[in-house]
């Protein structure tokens, strides 16, 4: 909540990466992380949105692979879907959200490519013409 | 402890 809070006036840090150490101290870290985040991220305020976006490229960077398993799950892929996808939340969330969602998930298709499904969401956005360029 | 570790998923959602 701290590290989302929407009247931070910037991102931060101190609670992002305190965020991130949490998720590796706790056996089941990433999937009540990943949770957390998703609803963050599906957050009517833009500003809350986007610093949920930050703290999961954060946790991206810090968390390793147990946490790259997780964002590799449709399950958690399925809630990213949602926030640029017409048919879900696509209508109602700003430009600025679903232009970072698409540009961590290519970025991860080319960092992480083990994490195949991963690969499966971005195509399926492309091919159905949600991701243009 | 033992914990669980959750290894299921769903499926792809389509648009």
């Amino acid at each position: 909540d701290k590290a989302t809070n929407p009247s931070n006036r910037q991102e931060d840090w101190e609670y992002i990466i305190g965020f991130c150490d949490q998720i590796n101290k706790e056996l089941e870290g990433p999937q009540i992380a990943v949770r957390l985040l998703a609803h963050k991220i599906q957050s009517p305020q833009e500003w809350e949105a986007v610093q949920a976006l930050t703290v999961l490229e954060a946790c991206m960077k810090n968390c390793g692979r147990r946490f790259h398993n997780e964002v590799g799950k449709f399950r958690f892929l399925n809630e990213l879907i949602k926030v640029v996808s017409p048919k879900y939340l696509g209508d109602r969330v700003s430009e600025k959200v679903k232009t970072k969602v698409i540009e961590l998930l290519y970025s991860w298709t080319v960092a992480l490519p083990e994490e195949s499904k991963i690969k499966d969401a971005y195509y399926m956005l492309k091919r159905q013409g949600i991701v243009m360029f | 402890t033992v914990s669980f570790h959750d290894d299921s998923d769903e499926d792809l959602l389509n648009v």
